[in-house]
């Protein structure tokens, strides 16, 4: 199982259609400051689910849809989605290429879908179950999160192994 | 449910010891329940000693070593429990050159197994990367995308 | 007492808009009390909007974004309440090389007021500096410290 | 005003005594991680009288004392002394050059110097009142702090302006 490729669309800074093609192996992200490299990251932890708007640096969800610029328009609705290779099963789903899709409208209505097949949150968050990838695991760590791991209180380190074991 | 935490926890430990000696080059590092009678309920301390050094509180450790330290546990865990693609976002930001070489090689004796999306400033890790992208606002406040195919870089 | 500080608030306000179109090249920047009424209780809160963006919560700026603004109001307030020598560790740390520099340029232009000493791992910092000291640990856990005048580096 | 030197014995990482000397303009301090930079920073901030071991990355005061290593042993006290040029009178004082001395034994006694006559800390705070120095001011900002000024909640950052105003 590995990732194909993100496709955001009116997600944060991405006003347009923007696609991200991944091969297996390292690939780095560059940029300048303020260009839109965290947002990709905070697109790939809304698409798996993230019900937070603070943990995407948001105030409201509705802050994850591009507002808008001194030049152009803000836009009605957000989506992206994950293409995700499965030729090893490693998803308990009889595709082998699996799209997940998560969909927001300014009037705050929000779609799931499963290769196009509408779906609830559930079904997202139980078909990443036992693979470490979901906004609980330890696969993405956002910027300047890479302290907390060692977090000042001993009670709160528990959690990480919680997680874990 | 007890004795699974203890060896889990277990596990964790000695990758994290196994983890921290690759990255730094010696030392040594363990996990420890704070309270040893209630397994369930006790805290975490985290005991690392970089080579040459005395056994210090955390808290004594430079900006740079406890990047470092965190970096080894997240490998550990991960370890134990491997995800198939990681993203994160320059989590060697603190680390001084001879050291995100180091994160970099670890990282790709490790790209078998899980895929990883490097989001960074740091030429160590793009130097040993597999494939690149620029993000620009070419157009003020709006973001592209420019795939910098490696090979291009040569050119 | 209030007369004062509204006084002094308003040149930080001022002072921060001029610096940080300095630092970003363009945009505006400014600092409000929270409660108008309640002058010597109030909050403050930092609005500030890059070049081309939308003015936006602080929240969805960017990492570098933040520290950057963090340094103009830095500067701000410096410029309000001078200090003879400043010391600072690694405050550029999130900004990428082209803000680096604009960062290294903007203190050369403070350097005549005021002495700093720039504890930093960036090539930028370092290249507009007058001299350098390198620490190192030949000795495990010992530091030293070795002037590396910078008449010595073009060698 | 300007710093001409700063001088170490025994403080965290510096077993044996270390010089820096100071030009005006600008100084850059580079090194590995966990060389011992940081280290330096926390020396002045000790030196002007810092009194919160936590500031200092320690959970008590004699954490500032070298503590030895696998090869040596630890040591039993340590000072820092700040020389500063007074030629412009701008410290309130009649010297043309003003050394700041503080020592700790590891028994806990402390004593502070001012061009090696005993005095106390509040001489010393005394002494940098109105020059923005001191541990109070902006003109020490320590590694991950600068992201305090934009501090999140609004009365947090007040305290920056009625310290500024
Ligand atoms: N809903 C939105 N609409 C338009 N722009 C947005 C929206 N949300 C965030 N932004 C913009 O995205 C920018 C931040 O992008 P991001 O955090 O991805 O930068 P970055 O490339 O990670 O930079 P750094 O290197 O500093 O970390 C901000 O300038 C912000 O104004
Ligand atoms: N009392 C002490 N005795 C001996 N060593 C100490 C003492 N206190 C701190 N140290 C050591 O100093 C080191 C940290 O130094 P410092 O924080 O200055 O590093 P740095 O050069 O700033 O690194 P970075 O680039 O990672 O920020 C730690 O490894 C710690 O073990
Ligand atoms: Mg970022
Ligand atoms: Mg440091």
């Amino acid at each position: 199982m590995h990732l194909k490729r993100i496709e955001l669309q009116g997600f944060k800074s991405f006003a347009g259609k923007t696609v991200l093609e991944f091969d297996k192996g390292i690939t780095c992200v560059v940029g300048p400051n303020g260009s839109g490299k965290s947002n990709i990251a905070d697109a790939v932890r809304w698409v798996l689910g993230e019900q937070s708007a603070k943990q995407l640096r948001g105030s409201k969800m509705l802050d994850v849809i591009f507002a808008g610029t001194q030049f152009r328009k803000s836009v009605g609705f957000t989506e992206v989605s994950l293409v995700i290779d499965n030729e090893d099963q490693a998803l308990p789903i009889e595709y082998t290429e699996v799209v997940i899709t998560r969909r927001l409208y300014r009037n705050g209505d929000s779609e799931y879908y499963i290769n196009n097949n509408t779906c609830r949150l559930k079904d997202i968050t139980g078909l990443f179950l036992d693979t470490g990838i979901g906004k609980e695991g330890y696969s993405i760590i956002g910027q300047g999160q890479i302290h907390e791991i060692l977090s000042a209180k001993s009670e709160d380190r528990r959690g990480i192994f919680e997680e874990a074991a | 449910m007890k004795k699974v935490f203890i060896e889990k926890f277990e596990i964790i430990n000695n990758k994290f010891d196994r983890v921290f000696k690759e990255l730094f080059e010696g030392g040594r590092a363990r996990i420890e329940l704070v309270d040893g009678d209630d397994v369930l309920e006790s805290g975490v301390d985290i005991i690392v000693q970089p080579p040459g050094k005395k056994l210090q509180n955390m808290m004594l450790l430079s900006g740079g070593e406890k990047a470092f330290t965190a970096i080894a546990l997240l490998f550990a865990i991960l370890e134990l429990n491997p995800s198939p693609f990681c993203i994160f976002d320059e989590i060697e930001a603190a680390l001084d050159d001879a050291n995100v070489i180091r994160f970099a090689e670890y990282i790709n004796s490790y790209k078998e197994k899980t895929q990883f999306i490097l989001i960074t400033h740091r030429k160590g890790s793009m130097e040993h990367s597999d494939s690149l992208y620029g993000v620009t606002m070419q157009e003020h406040g709006v973001s592209k995308v420019v795939s910098m195919k490696m090979s291009d870089q040569e050119g």
